[in-house]
């Protein structure tokens, strides 16, 4: 369960504060298909960030299955990172001079999985976003949809209890959008958490729940109609 | 004017021969307005960066203006991009120790203006994608949407004849999309090439013509009725 209460981030630059979050409440139960939408600069990816413990709220609290992340060190921090939580980020994040397989390896690295079962898994997580015959290619031989499609692999490879993912679809087509959507259904449908935020009505039409932010606030929490 | 002319471009990595785009015919008028569609991997960016001369074809000719392309040097197609070409890349490609400001500068430090000048027109092409507010913001203080108008705002800040935008809308929510088109049909409206590449189809909607790309080839070349 993710319970947000009053978490508010700010950030300072030269001459300026920037109110990227204004007093948020929000929580989500487990097993919950959640989508966040909103304008550009609205908050959404400062709070992807601070749910998947990348950043610190400036006020107020966070409680990741009823304990205050606050309080965790580094550590433990990266252990539950590493283990329960998965993140495509918007800007894909990937490794440039690795492979594909590779890039999406590294959690299984960081979780000590051995080197076969490694391959096999981020093999499978690979044929399973459409790339089997892309596993050789560093990113930058793969077009801006295939990178972002390893990303989407490498954030499954651990079959993380909760998926973060901060515009997954923005640089895929309509039909392989729907393909990577209802992937994220059948781990929804075995028990994930899955928090996404998405600009595009396509996308949100797919989860249970739609959360709206506009400058730094949740504007509208509804149950989507018509999924 | 853009002629393609039996365009073909093949990778070639360890042990596989990449296909990206198999005997191309195109031809773009000058100021028409131009959507490329096609799934992710179809040959969209590899067709963008031959005929924004940053890529060569396999094989096959490609004329601007009747220019041979093959047959200008470094010097000469530096200059041609610096001062007749805009281009939105698909990953945006700022600087990251730099300012809004100073990204959206860039080609003008190239192309000698003078510095009052080139702030004055940065300023302006910032405020034209709503940026007025963040211009001594660095990349990382952006969000993905922010970012990807600072690209917009530095391939128009030249005026250039042609503008190559590569899914210029990918980060960016409908409301702020519609803006964006609109600032191109402007643009086109003035007497600019606009070429964009979309998987939107309320980007291409705005186009005079669509191209679909399918596996390397053109699978069809219509005018738009809906526009
Ligand atoms: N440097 C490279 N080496 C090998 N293959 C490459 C290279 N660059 C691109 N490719 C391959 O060429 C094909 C075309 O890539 P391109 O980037 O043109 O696709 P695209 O239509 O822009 O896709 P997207 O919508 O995902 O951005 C892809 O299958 C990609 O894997
Ligand atoms: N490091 C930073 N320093 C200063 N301001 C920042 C920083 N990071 C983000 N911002 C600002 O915080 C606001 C929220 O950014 P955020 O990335 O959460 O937006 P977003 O809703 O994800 O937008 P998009 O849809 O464009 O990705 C923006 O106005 C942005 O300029
Ligand atoms: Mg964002
Ligand atoms: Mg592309």
């Amino acid at each position: 369960v993710i319970d947000i209460r009053a978490v508010s981030k700010v950030y300072r630059t030269s001459d300026v504060e920037v109110h990227a979050l204004r007093s948020v409440d929000l929580t989500i139960q487990r097993g919950e298909l959640v989508a966040i939408m909103g304008q550009s600069g609205s908050g959404k990816s400062t709070l992807m960030n601070i749910i998947g413990t990348l950043d610190k709220p400036t006020d107020g609290s966070y409680r990741l299955d009823g304990v205050p992340v606050e309080d965790l060190d580094e550590t433990n921090l990266a252990r539950l990172r590493n283990q329960k939580i998965g993140f495509v980020f918007q800007s894909f994040n990937l490794l440039p001079r690795h492979t594909a397989l590779a890039n999406v390896e590294v959690p299984l690295v960081y979780g000590r999985v051995p080197k076969a079962e490694r391959k096999r898994r981020a093999e499978e997580s690979l044929r399973r976003v459409g790339l089997g015959e892309r596993m050789d290619h560093h990113p930058n031989q793969l077009s801006g949809g295939q990178q972002q499609r390893v990303a989407i692999a490498r954030a499954m490879v651990t079959q993380p209890v909760l998926l973060l993912a901060d515009e997954p679809t923005g640089a895929l087509d309509t039909e392989m959008t729907d393909q990577i959507m209802k992937l994220f259904c059948d781990l929804h449908r075995s028990g994930m958490t899955v928090v996404l935020v998405t600009h595009e009505p396509q996308v949100a039409g797919y989860a249970e729940r739609i959360v709206r932010f506009r400058d730094g606030r949740i504007v509208s929490d509804e149950q989507n109609q018509e999924r």
